[in-house]
């Protein structure tokens, strides 16, 4: 399996609908401070699942939403969606194409969706967690966050190589 | 369960062993499960560069905390690839012979793993195979550039 | 106490309003006493971007928490300028133009107080009126390379 | 008042003396990950009175003397000694130079010197604290540290102020 696209429309600073497509390899960020790349991947651990606030900087899950700036108005919804190349089947799927997606709305309704079908978080999150790709996975570093694993105390280490086997 | 763990384990532990020794050029470090109780133990880490006598993780430099902690990173990847991985600006604490070494790691795990960088380091942006640059506008909206072509001219 | 106390906090609040806007170019930054409690109301911080609509400070990005909390600082020593200063790689999440701007203020106030700056970052070495090199030697013993010459070629 | 010279001999990985001379101005210290820098900012502290073995990343106090290496025996002693001019008699003290040191011993035992007379720690944490330069004061950020003051909770930010005043 690989990446192929993330799209982020109303999550955070991306107010406008914004594609980056993934190519194999390495793909770098770049950009001044506070320009939003650390939001590109607050949202890829938000449409894997993610439900701590904490991991996502914000208090309450609505916050996620573009709040708007002096030029512009806030956004009535957040949405992440991200398309991936199951040709290997990696992903316990029939389609050799997956899009997964994510929404949050101002009343704080959420919705999930796995190609377009409306599913629940837990179907989400069941389905990257067989290869170690939850929401809080190893595979998702955030900023700050590499030496995370040298304070973590031994019980919760051996969490993350059971997370592994 | 039993026996996928103690197998995993005991292949994390082998590559982190041999991650370290190439980050750091030489020295040790490796996983061991507390008192040796494969049910419930524990696992604990241990990481000394070379020549020093390090008693404690505490005793470790920043950068070399974000070494190992990144060897353990590459080890875990190394027996499970994961499809693709997110680093958010994990060489920030490194100098530049430590930022080498960290991608020249990273070209050679990228042939199972995809990877999405965000840096501001020169010689890990010089390595990308592309590059994405994302502005803010005046608007405060978050845009991104696409520069896919990694042979942009880095002003340094 | 109620005097000095109160009468510090507007003149450091007045500072760090100063300093963020010189950091930020622009923006809004504030220090406010809880429940306007003089005596023992706690000090809480608010710092806006230019443009933005930041709900609290969680939203503020690695280096733009870096870059407040130097303001924050800045403020202080501009209040009661300590005699000497030592920050330990504080401008490692800012960009370029960040930097030089942090180093710009730092140059103000090196009028008043001493800074031993230590730093991974060409920008902040290259305004440097000092330069001292710590190598590690083969016997993992720590030694001053003394560089006391500013000019010193930095390779990049 | 102003910094003029430190010399450690003993303290982490300074195993030789080893003399820094400060000028006025900006002073850059610059070298590899691991070589020593964090140590002198950990040195500074801890002649200026620390007493916490968090911030000096030890267990133990006595941790903070050369533990050797493969090639050098340990130390049995760790001294931190900085010299400052004190023509302005910032420091009530009627010398126009004064010099503080600090030892401790692989027994446990402490010594605390100004002008190479004998005290106690309070009366060199009483002889900083006057201006903001006590051991955990703003005027020493530690590395990692610079967005502590973010995370403290109000009451602390308050004791900051306080400090200042
Ligand atoms: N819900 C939201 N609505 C609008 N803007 C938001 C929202 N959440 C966060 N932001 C803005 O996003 C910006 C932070 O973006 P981000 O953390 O991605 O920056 P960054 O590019 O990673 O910067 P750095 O290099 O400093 O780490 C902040 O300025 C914040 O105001
Ligand atoms: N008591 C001690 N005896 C010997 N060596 C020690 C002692 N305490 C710490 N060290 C060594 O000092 C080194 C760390 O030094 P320090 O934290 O100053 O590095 P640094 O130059 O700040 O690096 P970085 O750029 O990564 O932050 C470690 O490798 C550690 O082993
Ligand atoms: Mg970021
Ligand atoms: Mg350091």
């Amino acid at each position: 399996m690989h990446l192929k696209q993330i799209e982020i429309q109303g999550y955070k600073s991306f107010a406008s609908k914004t594609v980056v497509e993934i190519d194999p390899g390495i793909t770098a960020v770049v950009g001044p401070n506070g320009s939003g790349k650390s939001n590109i991947t607050d949202g890829m651990r938000w449409v894997l699942g993610e439900h701590s606030g904490k991991a996502m900087r914000t208090r309450r899950l609505e916050e996620v939403i573009f709040a708007g700036s002096d030029q512009r108005p806030p956004a009535g919804m957040a949405e992440v969606r991200i398309t991936l190349n199951n040709e290997d089947s990696w992903l316990p799927l029939d389609f050799t194409e997956v899009n997964v997606a994510r929404r949050v709305h101002r009343n704080g309704d959420s919705e999930f969706f796995i190609n377009n079908n409306r599913v629940r978080l837990r179907d989400i999150q069941e389905l990257f967690l067989r290869g170690g790709l939850g929401p809080s996975s190893y595979a998702i570093l955030g900023q700050g966050l590499v030496e995370e694993v040298l304070r973590l105390r031994p019980e919760e280490r051996r969490a993350l190589i059971e997370e592994v086997a | 369960i039993r026996v996928s763990f103690r197998a995993t384990f005991e292949k994390v532990d082998e590559q982190f062993r041999h991650y370290f020794k190439t980050m750091f050029r030489g020295g040790h470090a490796q996983l061991t499960i507390a008192d040796d109780d494969w049910d419930q133990g524990g696992v604990e880490l241990e990481a000394q560069p070379p020549g020093k006598r390090v008693e404690a993780l505490s005793m470790l430099s920043g950068g070399e905390r974000a070494l190992t902690a990144i060897a353990l990173l590459f080890a875990v990847l190394e027996v499970n690839p994961a499809p693709f991985c997110v680093l958010d600006e994990v060489d920030a604490a490194l100098d530049e012979a430590n930022v080498t070494r960290f991608v020249a790691a990273l070209k050679e795990l990228a042939t199972r793993t995809q990877f999405v960088v965000i840096t501001h380091n020169r010689r890990t942006i010089e390595q990308a195979d592309a590059i994405y640059g994302i502005t803010m506008g005046e608007d405060s909206v978050s845009r991104v550039l696409s520069v896919r072509l990694a042979e942009l001219d880095l002003a340094e």
